[in-house]
């Protein structure tokens, strides 16, 4: 479980980025 | 069976949803009296790039002249937040008390409503480009609409030269559009009608082309010229109508995935 949600986490921030770059591309 | 209707949705939320279900279950059928670890950096990370995707947001929801995005996206918006903060709480929680319950729970709470959020973002973009997409294929159909009304070779000169970017750009974006989806049969049904669409457009200039031609001649036959021609532009229509209805479709149907 350790591993699991700092693994999860990271994840987490990658998602929310490639998010944002989806918003920033479709925007431009 | 696909779980999201595009790739592009696919490919970014489909491994953080995986886990998400994993680390779940892993609660779930654990209660194995580990102790958490800090989790206060990679929280800390979390937290800095919802603040910056929720300006990106907001800045988006502002100049976007979408009025369906601009009422949709905020709600989006705010559910990151929201899963943000349970995620600061319980990683404060966990540094107090590596073994909090409740502090686990709002992990996982926050963890899903990350994924719900962003996935609810994604899809008020997405539907907001179907939308750009259908404005397009109407203006087709607007075009197709004046088809009728043409009855010299000047007028015909004119209709092909509005219609033809319009039909390319439509082209361009239903195949695009196709391309995306991972439901096969969305896809090929896109396909097929656009397929169509290219075919007929050559022949229905052609068909307005004989009418006028019949109809400077004063020929008795221009009748059925133009009976063929008005059907040539409904059949256009309807396949046009298709492609927007299947454009909207973000369901699944099992049966036809089977």
């Amino acid at each position: 479980l350790r591993v699991g949600w700092e693994q999860l986490l990271t994840s987490i921030n990658r998602t929310i980025n490639e998010v944002e770059n989806q918003i920033l591309t479709r925007d431009s | 069976m696909p779980v999201f209707h595009t790739k592009t949705i696919e490919s970014i939320l489909e491994p953080v949803a995986q886990q998400v279900s994993r680390l779940v279950i892993l609660h779930e059928e654990a209660e194995d009296g580990n102790a958490m670890p800090d989790l206060e950096k990679p929280v800390l990370a979390v937290s800095r790039a919802v603040v910056n995707l929720v300006k990106v947001g907001r800045s988006t929801i502002e100049s976007s002249e979408d009025s369906l995005l601009k009422q949709d996206m905020p709600a989006a918006l705010l559910r990151v937040e929201a899963a943000a903060r349970l995620l600061e709480e319980a990683s404060s929680m966990l540094k107090v008390d590596p073994y909090s319950q409740p502090a686990r729970k709002k992990l996982i709470e926050g963890a899903r409503g990350i994924l719900q959020g962003t996935s609810s973002l994604l899809l008020c973009f997405d539907e907001s480009e179907v939308r750009k997409i259908i404005r397009e294929c109407k203006t087709v159909l607007d075009y197709l609409a004046v088809a009728e009304v043409i009855e010299t070779m000047e007028d015909l000169i004119q209709f092909v030269k509005d219609l033809s970017p319009c039909l390319t750009k439509v082209s361009r974006e239903v195949d695009h559009r196709s391309q995306e989806l991972t439901h096969q049969v969305h896809r090929e049904t896109l396909t097929r009608c656009l397929d169509s669409v290219k075919t007929l457009s050559p022949i229905l200039i052609c068909s307005m082309k004989i009418f006028i031609q019949i109809l400077r001649q004063h020929c008795r036959e221009s009748d059925e010229a133009a009976e063929n021609r008005n059907y040539l532009a409904g059949r256009m229509s309807d396949e046009l109508h298709e492609i927007i209805r299947v454009l909207q479709l973000t369901t699944y149907d099992e049966d036809e995935w089977d």
